[in-house]
């Protein structure tokens, strides 16, 4: 097991700062073990907006610290790619550029992990190979539109 | 594997049989607040085998069957099932596509069925866990927890970095 | 103390009542007191959007809860008129329908109380009298740059 | 009474001295992520007597002064002064117009003033409780906050009711 934990850290980590730098476009994040300690050590995340000074994780603002979540959950994903994945509304904080660079690197990883994304952002929904609307009924009942073709005209 | 198709029939608000079919890609899911999108979040967790009442929004278990509305009686038995590609045997099954089931009944009893045949919670969360996919696995992400592996504590962090080796 | 404890609570009711109403176009919410101890008792708080059976608060969606404290905030705003009020993006759940719905209620609130209002949300933008874009710098120093005039051409 | 301007210089990401004139009605605060948004209402808190470190999203209160950029070194000093009209004595002070302000310096001083004299923060903190403005109000929502009063107790709710009595 300490092999695979050791091997699989190391893994996640190179993969977390390249996520890090292509979602920032720059700045530096990590991941560490806690004393060294590679049987019990916790695992330390460290992230730093390029040319700021952040002093621990709090003081993020709230889309950089969705951001910074997404760069380790894309490098989960690329280390040990799971069949389907589940996302609902991750992409709320997200400002449109982020937007852009997020559905950006989903694309690339859904070469392999099949995404089923719950959103409210039409950047999201433009490049989705598939949209389900989801309706309630008069009688509080939930119904599912199906609009399998992405091509849907979206309002906006 | 691959997801092939969710069906959703009495769990919480999809009183209605409900099929959702998946393709590969990405897959988006829209509708206005409180039209039952995160519903299907939560179903896809509970049929991995999520015990949890929180991680459900519920108090008791039972909760997650259509508890009726002004027009419609509540349901007696909530359902969630989902049909799964498995031709590169993913899964350590031999056949090429796997379903799999979870019901509650109004009285607690709840059923878990591997291709129509009847087993345990256990053997479903055994099914999953083995690629990160059990119920509170980093794989299903459900609203507004997105920053929650920010919040964990060291050691936490660490078992998410385990379940993935 | 008790008379004006228990006159406020009763308006907070009324007007988070017909807040709730107005938001959801319909379904009733309500405050009780536990016990119908005056002196100590806490406050529930229930909310049923129009034709369901929510049992709990917990079963309301993401969007239904914002809403649902927004028409709490805005019921102890007609009662207590704060001078000013800074509200941080309570609006990212809505979806656009609510927003909408949101918007026509902060208008009728601001002939009394003044607000600064952070949203990424377009139509939010658009009904402001003001708006200010913050930036930040290569040297990650923010700056403000002030864009008075609300006919900004908003892209979209 | 209204608010007028905003000034906010060496707090947080606002190194350089910061001045938002604020208008009656809707003002609109927009930009991308992380460009010092919410950093003005932690500052709106800050000034009206915040003390909780958590509140402000530090360990330490010094932590809220400009920690430097690659490009600029740490400042010494935060300071944000609200100016306000007081034409209807909202405030109970003989004052048409109110500014106050709050310091705090690397070595950990604190300073406080009202229309430029010294006070102490209880002075601040006991002027704006009047009308519900003291520093944890319901009038300043911190973002990802506006759930919060469906997640409070019921007698969190009613400390809530009795500051509006
Ligand atoms: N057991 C149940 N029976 C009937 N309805 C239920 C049940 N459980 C939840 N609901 C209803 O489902 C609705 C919430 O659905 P859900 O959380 O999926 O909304 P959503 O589409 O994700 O909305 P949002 O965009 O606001 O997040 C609630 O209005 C709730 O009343
Ligand atoms: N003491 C400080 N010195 C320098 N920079 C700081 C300090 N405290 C916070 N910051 C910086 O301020 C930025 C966060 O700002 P803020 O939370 O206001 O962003 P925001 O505009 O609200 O973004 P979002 O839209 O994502 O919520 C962080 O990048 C952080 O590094
Ligand atoms: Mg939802
Ligand atoms: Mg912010």
């Amino acid at each position: 097991i300490r092999v695979s934990f050791r091997a699989t850290f190391e893994k996640v980590d190179e993969q977390f700062r390249h996520y890090f730098k292509t979602m920032f476009r720059g700045g530096h994040a990590q991941l560490t073990i806690a004393d060294d300690d590679w049987d019990q050590g916790g695992v330390e995340l460290e992230a730093q907006p390029p040319g700021k000074r952040v002093e621990a994780l709090s003081m993020l603002s709230g889309g950089e610290r969705a951001l910074t979540a997404i760069a380790l959950l894309f490098a989960v994903l690329e280390v040990n790619p799971a069949p389907f994945c589940v996302l609902d509304e991750v992409d709320a904080a997200l400002d449109e550029a982020n937007v852009t660079r997020f559905v950006a690197a989903l694309k690339e990883l859904a070469t392999r992990t099949q995404f089923v994304v719950i959103t409210h952002n039409r950047r999201t929904i433009e490049q989705a190979d598939a949209i389900y609307g989801i309706t309630m009924g008069e009688d509080s009942v939930s119904r599912v539109l199906s609009v399998r073709l992405a091509e849907l005209d979206l309002a906006e | 594997m691959h997801l092939k198709q969710i069906e959703i029939q009495g769990y919480k608000s999809f009183a209605s049989k409900t099929v959702v079919e998946i393709d590969p890609g990405i897959t988006a899911v829209v509708g206005p607040n409180g039209s039952g999108k995160s519903n299907i979040t939560d179903g896809m967790r509970w049929v991995l085998g999520e015990h949890s009442g929180k991680a459900m929004r519920t108090r008791r278990l039972e909760e997650v069957i259509f508890a009726g509305s002004d027009q419609r009686p509540p349901a007696g038995m909530a359902e969630v099932r989902i049909t799964l590609n498995n031709e590169d045997s993913w899964l350590p099954l031999d056949f090429t596509e796997v379903n799999v089931a979870r019901r509650v009944h109004r009285n607690g009893d709840s059923e878990f069925f591997i291709n129509n045949n009847r087993v345990r919670l256990r053997d479903i969360q055994e099914l999953f866990l083995r690629g990160g996919l059990g119920p509170s696995s980093y794989a299903i992400l459900g609203q507004g927890l997105v920053e929650e592996v920010l919040r964990l504590r060291p050691e936490e962090r660490r078992a998410l970095i385990e379940e993935v080796a």
